[in-house]
């Protein structure tokens, strides 16, 4: 069973095309083995990322290092399905 | 267990089977404008079931709705089977809803893509592909959003099969897509083709593959923003209207591009209520109230179909 402990997903936010070209070569660095949920387009445009826990800081050092904007939308990916879990449960019963 | 349609908890998320015995139930309940039809069989050998609703006739016009072909967005699946209930309890008592089925068929797939749902319930939520196998490589599956033929492996599809979307080895490569391309053919009569996914509420319309105004742009602008407006009349959700490459990039091998292609002049495609904040996992409390509003969207743009013949 596959678990998200850890995992954060990050908004953000690149203000030139530079930056949205910036994070496509982020997507495409499959070892980080990243999941877009929404992938860069343009800019002004907020692209939203799941980044697993073993690769966040490495994520997090090449946003900043580069000037590009992003904010936490979700702290802790497991921590919500958890949530959801335990809902479905109490639903169920 | 739930028993029947009426006491079916359409506030919550369910297992395959739960959904299954649903559509079962509502067939049972409303068998003059409901029956099921499987249309094929997934990768894993689930039956690929949709919902007719029809009055009589035959080969009326139709109007095709999809829902969950990305496994993960758990939302579009509720309520899809929300809508079916919906339409189903209506009939005879909307006069929307009456006249349309009256009228035309629809044709409701609640799970578009079950190996992957069953997937997300046991093994990782957050998974949206097929789970077919690839050769000569150990990732799975394969994303049945840009397996569609057109323009199939062009800009915003990836060719790497680990990838989330990974175009596949050829067009209709998966049996889920395929099983709908032949339905859509043989059927010969669809008038429109409405697909549900979730995920920071837009309401699109071709094209994906490439950034080209399609010949029907204004009229599409003007449904889409209708039933945007009709949307957001209930709770306030606000969509963002227009052609997928503008409204949210460039992506090749989509749905809605193929049935547009095809001579389907009404293909649309919804992102439902999903502010980024909750991630695939909308709070189950909030399903009933976007299946609410998704209806009243989606009404706006059948009922446009109905009076709108061609």
């Amino acid at each position: 069973l596959e678990t998200f402990a850890g995992d954060q997903v990050l908004r953000v936010e690149p203000c030139n095309e530079a930056q949205v070209r910036l994070l496509k070569q982020l997507q495409a660095r499959e070892p980080l083995q990243l999941d877009f949920w929404r992938s860069p387009a343009n800019a002004n445009e907020a692209v939203d990322i799941r980044v697993p826990f073993a690769c966040l800081q490495d994520v997090k050092v090449f946003l900043e290092s580069r000037q590009i904007k992003y904010s936490i939308l979700i702290e802790d990916v497991q921590a919500l399905i958890d949530e959801e879990t335990r809902e479905m449960n109490l639903s169920e019963r | 267990k739930e028993r029947g349609s009426r006491s079916f908890n359409y506030g919550a998320y369910h297992p395959l089977e739960s959904i299954y015995q649903a559509m079962d139930d509502l067939v049972a309940e409303h068998s003059e404008i409901v029956s099921k039809q499987q249309i094929g069989e997934s990768y894993e050998q689930r039956p690929l079931y949709v919902l007719k609703f029809s009055t009589g006739g035959k080969n009326r016009p139709a109007i095709w709705i999809d829902a969950g072909i990305h496994a993960r967005e758990w939302v579009t699946h509720a309520t899809a089977l929300w809508t079916a209930k919906k339409m189903a309890s209506d009939y005879g008592q909307d006069p929307s809803v009456t006249s349309l089925l009256n009228t035309m068929d629809v044709f409701l797939m609640v799970v578009a893509n079950p190996d992957g749902y069953v997937f997300t319930h046991t093994k990782n939520r957050m998974w949206r592909k097929t789970r077919s196998k690839t050769p000569d490589s150990s990732c799975i599956g394969v994303d049945p959003n840009r397996n569609w033929d057109a323009g199939f492996g062009g800009p915003g599809a990836s060719d790497n099969p680990c990838s989330d979307s990974y175009h596949g080895p050829k067009p209709n490569s998966e049996v889920e897509v395929r099983s709908i391309v032949e339905f859509i053919k043989s059927h010969g009569n669809v008038k429109a083709f409405l697909s549900i996914h979730s995920y920071s509420q837009l309401l699109m319309f071709p094209y994906g593959y490439q950034c080209s105004e399609i010949n029907d742009y204004a009229e599409l602008d003007d449904v889409a923003q209708a039933a945007a407006n009709a949307l957001a009349s209930l709770y306030g959700t606000q969509y963002r209207v227009g052609p997928i490459c503008s409204v949210i990039y460039q992506a090749s091998g989509g749905s809605i591009d193929w049935t547009y292609d095809y001579g389907i002049k009404y293909s649309l495609a919804f992102e439902l209520r999903d502010t980024g904040h909750y991630g695939f996992l909308l709070p189950a409390n909030q399903i009933i109230p976007t299946a609410q509003e998704t209806w009243l969207g989606l009404k706006t743009i059948l009922e446009y179909v109905r009076d709108h013949p061609y």
